[in-house]
């Protein structure tokens, strides 16, 4: 499983959430407008959020987060 | 198995529920209104449950959370 | 296998019945209305039991439970 | 495999018969009015059983039991 | 591998032949017309006999067993 | 795979051919009309014969063995 | 694997090719007209050869040998 | 994978060539006008050759050798 | 799981970010207008980043990176 | 994996590269018009080219290689 | 998975880079206009480059590389 990111505006954050008993941010990658990120869940990372306004495209459609 | 919450308010919760022989709260990830938080299911989280107003996606389509 | 249970009105019970030889019920989750649900097959469960009107979304469709 | 069962009527009953060389009923889950039971087939449910009016929802589709 | 028998009349029986190198009968579960049996292959029953009048739901679609 | 066969008229032959160096019948399970036969693949079973008029259902859609 | 031959005629003959280096008939399978034989590929069978007019089901959709 | 070859004129020839560092014709079966030949990729053969006139059915569709 | 880039524009990244508990830049590839890069997920990539303007075709459909 | 390939003309070349670290040729097989060759990719064949005109088939779709 | 390119003029490069920490050009396959390369992602192989005008085919439909 991965989802694409394309951040919509500057400064956009994909953050990574631990996997396993704790969950803690371990990883928070930062977009500017139009770079797009493409990232699956490992062994690492078990849960992943955007903040800020992005397009993100997974198997069940596309979504777009943000106040827009 | 994933699903996607994209928070329609302020004050969203994404509780992790315990997986084994007891079930109990191990997590909960606050969202505010258009974040948006992906998450799968684990070895340690094996039922999920969202407080607030939020649009949900799944294998099985979409649905809402909230009193809306 | 999982599905989705959303309840439609306060005081709804997703009951966890036992894997194995003996069938008992070990965990009752209690939902309010616009809650949500999400709960796997698991090692400890083999068979869940909804009381309560709510929405269920699962492979087979949606079926809705209670006296609606 | 998995299925689900809704109860058309009070006093419905889900019935596991025992896998291996003997066929035997290990437990019955009574189900009143509106209730909904999701069960799968595992290491000691080979076959199930369902007597009286329910809607029964699987990857076959939907079939009703009973007398209606 | 399963498949779901609706018994159409009272009498209806559901027999499960051994597998391996002999072939016998080694249950038969008599169904009442309206009860539901839904049935797995397994370690123990390569081949399933229906004898009486009944609906019968599989991979391959519905076909009804019987003189109707 | 599996494939079900419904006896059209009295006295239709399900042949099972064993698996391995030699072909030879090893069972020979006879429906009458209406009853119907549901056959695995199995350790002992490389190819099945129908003799007489039988309708056959298979992933392969369904056809009908005998001189209708 | 597996593949369905249906007799149009008699004297069709379904032919088993041995698996392995070397490629020779080990069994011949003789049909009557309306005969039915459903065949798999397996440990010793890597090729099928049929002489005669029939029938011939398979995932690729149905084909007819002989010279009709 | 398998495919199914019908001859369409006599002297079809079907060789298979070797799996391994080598590529050399192990095997070569004639079909004469009609005659179906069902073949396997195996571990002795990475590479099948169709010469004459025969119909091909395949997982990409069917395909016609020959000069016709 | 892979993806295909094609640069619309001279100068476009696609970077690969390390799997494990660092998410750093291992490799940054530099495409000019027209050319293809089509790249996996693998042991040492989890997260691939693309900047500069390029189409990116992915099992979710096509998407464009930059600022058209 | 395999695709197919059909001859359009004479002196048509399907060539098989070695996997692994070095890329060489080792194996070349003519085909003359309407001969057709199926081939898999192997332990030791990763990549394969067609020179000249022919109808390649595959998962992708039908393609035409050479100067048509 | 694997991909079909063909050279719509001559010169055209197919890159293979190295799979592994280090991401290097291992080897650059030159195809003349019309002919068809097919490649594997392999144990070498985890990423592919392709310079020149080509038609592109894979699981995500065809993209033609170059300035056309
Ligand atoms: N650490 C958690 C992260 C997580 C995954 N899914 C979740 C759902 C809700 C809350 C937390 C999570 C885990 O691996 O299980
Ligand atoms: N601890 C439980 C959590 C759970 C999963 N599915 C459920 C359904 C109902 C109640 C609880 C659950 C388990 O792992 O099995
Ligand atoms: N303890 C039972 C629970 C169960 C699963 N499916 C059932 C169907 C009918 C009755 C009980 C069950 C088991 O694991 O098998
Ligand atoms: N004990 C039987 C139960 C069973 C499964 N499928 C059946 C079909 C017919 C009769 C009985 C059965 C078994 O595990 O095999
Ligand atoms: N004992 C047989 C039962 C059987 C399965 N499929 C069959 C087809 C025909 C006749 C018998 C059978 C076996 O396991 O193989
Ligand atoms: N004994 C044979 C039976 C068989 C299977 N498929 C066949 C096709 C043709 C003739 C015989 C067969 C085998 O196991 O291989
Ligand atoms: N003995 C051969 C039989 C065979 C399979 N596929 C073929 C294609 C062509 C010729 C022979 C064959 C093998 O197992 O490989
Ligand atoms: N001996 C070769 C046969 C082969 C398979 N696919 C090919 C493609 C091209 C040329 C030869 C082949 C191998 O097993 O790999
Ligand atoms: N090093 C991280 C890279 C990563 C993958 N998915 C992510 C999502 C968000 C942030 C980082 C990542 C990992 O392997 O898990
Ligand atoms: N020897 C190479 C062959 C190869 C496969 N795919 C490629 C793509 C481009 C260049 C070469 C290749 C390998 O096995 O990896
Ligand atoms: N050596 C890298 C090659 C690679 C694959 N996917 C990539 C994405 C971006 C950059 C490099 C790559 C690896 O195996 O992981």
């Amino acid at each position: 499983d991965y989802m694409i990111i394309k951040a919509l505006e500057d400064g956009v954050q994909v953050i990574g959430l631990t996997r396993g008993q704790a969950t803690k941010f371990h990883h928070s990658e930062k977009l500017d407008r139009g770079e797009v990120l493409v990232v699956q869940f490992t062994d690492h990372t078990s849960a992943i959020k955007v903040k800020g306004s992005a397009e993100i495209k997974s198997s069940y459609g596309d979504i777009q987060s943000g106040h827009s």
